[in-house]
């Protein structure tokens, strides 16, 4: 098993690299690719050497196979299923968002506790009763819950999903939530971008 | 100036001494803190040692002391001006979260293309048109753009953000920006953080 901070680089390269595809380029040096992470080049250079691409390309790294061998590596070969629960305006932002773009992430059901946005589709996928929860978890296959609820549903939302089976949660609320052993708990918070942002600022103008 | 990473650890260490203060809880342990951001006991001795918290301290670290000494040294004393661009789904979502969320990381104008979002208030702050984004960025002397408006608009928001002055920019869209090197950019893609729980739930499962 890969260390948090490896998949998060990996995952990272792996959005570049389907830019640079969009731009037909073909070859990547590994500082180019350190320059748009702030990382060095030596610690991109471990990375790939950890996908098995030990040898030094003259013309840089091959950009489809590295793209191939990420998902090797990330992907679970049948893909899984995603939940977003809660649709509003950071729910819908991520539904629209995320709907499509990742072929081995299928974002299958929305759920929302508001009786208006039942039936309600984003990219093409239905917004369910949070009522519906369990019985639409299990028949689904859905393993992962992202959970972009107001803070005072969050603890809630949380056992309703452990009990429907849920492996995997992505919260989006600043409530810390209490999992057991098999769940793997994720969190993520954009105040810690923004304040990276303001501390380079800083530094920049001293 | 501290590593990205030790920023981003030293800000998730905060938010989380915060809620601590919401539970009223005085002390924490280095394994304690650890263990919620799925990192060892050893990197937040290390990162509390980087802050002048050497000794051991038997009841476990003071919470407020942590909470002021980290605001020491990430925050900038006369607190910094914050804009977002792009009111829709992301940006409303960021607006009502950020506002007040930090004393020393002020949100103080939101900016759109819509005419018809000019005058709109989010938490109190006042939505302008994009067209102005020049004056008011100077008028109100900010520093941090967060830009949140479609992909085709984002090359075109940012030059506009960099002739204005800005400084640093935390782009959400996966448009690449090329940024002068007096500009600081930072960006954070949701999808990492999802493909980190499905790569986890994977390796759980087998
Ligand atoms: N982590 C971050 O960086 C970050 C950024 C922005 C917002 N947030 C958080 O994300 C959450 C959502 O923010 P928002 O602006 O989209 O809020 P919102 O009020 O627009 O949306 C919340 C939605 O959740 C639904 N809901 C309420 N209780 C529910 C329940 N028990 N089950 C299912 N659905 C339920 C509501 O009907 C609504 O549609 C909030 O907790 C906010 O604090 C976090
Ligand atoms: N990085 C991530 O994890 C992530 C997650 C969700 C969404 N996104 C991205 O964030 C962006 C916003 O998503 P959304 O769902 O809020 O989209 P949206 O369409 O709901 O909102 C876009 C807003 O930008 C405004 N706008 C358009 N052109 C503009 C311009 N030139 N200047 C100022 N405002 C302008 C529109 O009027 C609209 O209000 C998109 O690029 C989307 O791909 C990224």
């Amino acid at each position: 098993t890969l260390p948090g901070k490896t998949v998060e680089r990996l995952s990272q390269y792996r959005r570049r690299l389907l830019n640079l595809v969009e731009e037909n380029v073909e070859y990547i040096f590994s500082h180019e690719l350190a320059a748009i992470l702030h990382i060095t080049a030596v610690q991109v250079r471990r990375d790939l050497m950890l996908l098995g691409f030990s040898s030094v390309y003259r013309k840089g790294y091959p950009v489809k196979k590295l793209i191939e061998v990420i998902g090797q590596r990330l992907d679970s070969e049948s893909g899984q299923n995603v939940a977003i629960i809660g649709m509003g305006n950071l729910g819908t932002a991520l539904a629209s968002y995320l709907t499509g773009l990742r072929p081995k992430l299928r974002i299958v059901a929305l759920f929302d506790i508001d009786e208006n946005k039942k039936g309600l589709k984003i990219g093409g996928v239905k917004c369910y009763h949070v009522s519906e929860m369990g019985k639409v978890i299990k028949s689904k296959k859905i393993s992962i819950g992202v959970v972009t609820v107001p803070q005072t549903s969050a603890k809630k939302v949380a056992s309703q999903l452990i009990k429907s089976g849920i492996k995997g949660i992505l919260n989006f609320t600043h409530i810390p939530l209490e999992v057991p052993s098999d769940v793997y708990l994720e969190e993520y918070d954009m105040i810690t971008s923004l304040e990276k942002v303001a501390y380079f600022v800083k530094k920049k103008k001293k």
